[in-house]
Order: structure tokens, then sequence, then C-alpha cells
């Protein structure tokens, strides 16, 4: 970041905008008329394996960030975390764990990311 | 994160963010990235959500992820969430959630997709994102349809307060309202003000100009965009237009 042409440098941006169409994010649907369980298979399954590499790594990089001990204890909540979320929350990460190939305990861990880490 | 929303002098509102995440989760210092930043770009995705076969409300979500952190509900309202960092944050209610089973209280990311899923105006989401009891400090910023309907609604625990477009007298309306993880009462810290160059940038624009292109641009001007940012969204309530681009910094760029 040597390069940067000192600490409070910043230009307004003004040709931006309109970004490149190759930079959209694609588009999936979620039907809520479906059971819970069912609802993020399709998605799932494009995306499944790309989930399964950024959970890992989150993992490994918390585990050095907080510690053993804190980290042990995160871990070994999660499943009552899971199980004591509101409908239909706990069935829908569920249906994501069965359809990423992923244990339930990484994906609660992944969606309770923002309350566990905002310290 | 930052999220924006302005006013033109027609009344049209305009809402976006940037989603920034990754700090001190693994920097890469040969790609000059934050590992989990870079991670979490291929599972960004825009999701359309059904019900009795119409769309319900569209977000801008990572893949796997059940809560709702963008998103905009077709002629209802606008809707962004940004981090609050506090000492005794999630914390303390992820312990209690666990250890005491108080389970009388909200999951951030989970009360705002009941609030997509629900919310029938601007004024019920605002309500329901204000008052309900919360496991973490979190900001809520959200946007409607109709002028000066746009608020960042600061929220610990329990209490909240709201910085509104029309908070100031009649004759001081504001016509933008920025949102950079910072209490908007405090000054930012000079290792982290990315208010400083978005109010700048958005006053020197004017509301004249005021548009989704120009709130595209304030985020595209470093350090508002920066190594942490992986995605910019645009939304509009009226149109119920969202969109969403992955980011990269290039170098010369702030690591947050």
């Amino acid at each position: 970041f040597s390069v940067l042409v000192g600490p409070f440098y910043w230009k307004c941006e003004k040709t931006a905008y309109p970004p490149a169409e190759s930079d959209l994010v694609p588009t999936f649907e979620v039907d809520l008329d479906l059971p819970p369980l069912q609802r993020w298979a399709p998605l799932m399954r494009v995306k499944g394996p790309k989930l399964i590499t950024l959970v890992d790594d989150v993992k490994e990089l918390i585990h050095s960030v907080v510690g053993e001990k804190i980290f042990n204890t995160i871990m070994s909540n999660l499943p009552k975390v899971a199980t004591s979320l509101p409908y239909p929350f706990y069935e829908e990460m569920v249906g994501i764990a069965t359809f990423s190939g992923m244990p339930l305990s990484l994906v609660t861990l992944y969606n309770i990311f923002y309350e566990a880490f905002t310290l | 994160c930052t999220s924006i929303i302005a006013q033109d002098p027609e009344g049209h509102l305009y809402h976006g963010r940037n989603l920034d995440t990754g700090l001190f989760l693994g920097w890469d210092a040969k790609n000059h990235t934050w590992k989990v930043a870079e991670k979490l770009r291929p599972l960004t995705v825009q999701l359309d959500w059904k019900k009795n076969g119409t769309t319900l409300f569209r977000s801008i979500n990572f893949a796997g992820y059940v809560g709702v952190l963008t998103a905009v509900k077709k002629d209802k309202f606008t809707f962004s969430l940004d981090k609050r960092f506090a000492l005794n944050g999630g914390y303390m209610g992820l312990l209690e959630w666990i250890l005491f089973n108080d389970y009388k209280q909200s999951w951030v990311a989970f009360l705002t997709r009941e609030v997509m899923e629900e919310a029938a105006n601007y004024d019920e989401a605002q309500a329901k994102l204000s008052k309900t009891r919360l496991l973490a400090p979190v900001y809520f910023i959200l946007g409607g349809i109709k002028p000066y309907q746009g608020c960042v609604i600061t929220r610990d625990r329990d209490n909240f307060n709201m910085l509104s477009l029309d908070s100031k007298s009649i004759d001081s309306k504001l016509w933008f309202l920025v949102q950079t993880n910072y209490d908007h009462w405090k000054t930012p810290p000079f290792f982290d003000d990315r208010r400083t160059p978005a109010t700048k940038c958005l006053n020197q624009a004017g509301q004249k100009n005021a548009s989704l292109g120009l709130i595209y641009n304030v985020l595209s001007t470093k350090p508002v965009l920066n190594k942490e940012t992986v995605y910019t969204s645009l939304m509009e309530a009226t149109s119920g237009q969202l969109q969403g681009w992955i980011r990269s910094c290039p170098d010369p760029c702030w690591p947050w």
C-alpha cells in the first residue's frame, strides 16, 4: 500500500457507472411455497462445492483468531443453537446441509456468523 | 460496509450499498486480497423469493445463508444492513441464548428475513426493525417509496436511534444518508473514514444528479471501495429494481 498517495488520498469516481455486464451476480429462485427442506436444493446443487471450500477455510481462520478454547466452546454449542432457531430457519439449514454435503454444525456457524463475531 | 440512500429533487429514492467483509480473516500477501472476501465473491447471488408463483421480494445473498442483508420489496421498501461493532455485541446475546435459553430475542439476519416476508410497508418495516429485541447491535438502512422515506436505524440489543431524511427542520432536510459502520453522532476514526469521501462526493455532485449511477460512482470511490468489498448493489423500491455486481479493488487500494 506504499503506492497510495498519502494516507488521506481519495478522488471522487465519476466514470465507474455503468459497470460491466460480466460482473453481474447470477439470479436464482427460492420458492417459499416449497417445504423448507427443499427450498435451497437448486442453489446448493450449483454452489455447494464453493460453499464447502469457504466454510472450511473460515473454520480454520476463526480457530486461529479466537483460539482453541473459544472455538471449541462455539463448535460444541452449535447443535443446540441450530435446533433452537425459529421455524423455518433450522429446517432450511438442514436442507442446505443435505444438498451441499456439509455438516449441519458448519452450516449453522456460517448462518450465525454475524452474532458470533461482532466482537 | 457502506450504505447510501439519496433522494432526487422530484422525491425519487435510490438506495445502494457496498458489502465489505473478511477483515482480519486471512490476508493473502501475494494477491493483496482478504481470503474470505475472495471466497465469498463466487457465492454471491441474486435471489427471487417466490410466494404463490409471484416474486415476494428480491435480495442479494451469499449462497447457503438463509438471512437477508440486502433486499428490495417492490412498491414497499428497500433494505440494507451494516455491521455495528461493539465490545458486548453478539457475544452477550449468543451466551444468553446458549446458557440461559433466552429465546425472546431475534437473530439479526433472521429478523430481516421476516421483515422482508411480512412487512406490508415502510412504516411497518421501520417499526419492527426498531423495536424487536436483538442478539447483536447492528445498523438497519431503510428506504421507501415516498419522499423523505429514508432512515438509518442504529440498534443496540434493546434500544434504537433513528436518523431520517426528514430528521432536521423543514428548511434543512437531508437529501442523502451515508452509513459506514459508525454511529452518525460520532466522528469516524481516521484509519477508517469512508464517510467523509462518500459525503463529499455526494455533495460535489449535488441533489440534481441523484441517481443510481451517482450512488454507484460514490460506492466505487476509494476507500469507500476497498479490499474488503465483495459486491455493490443498487436498489429502487418503486420499480422493484435490484442489481448486484461483484467488485474488486485494484491496487493501490485500502485494505478496509
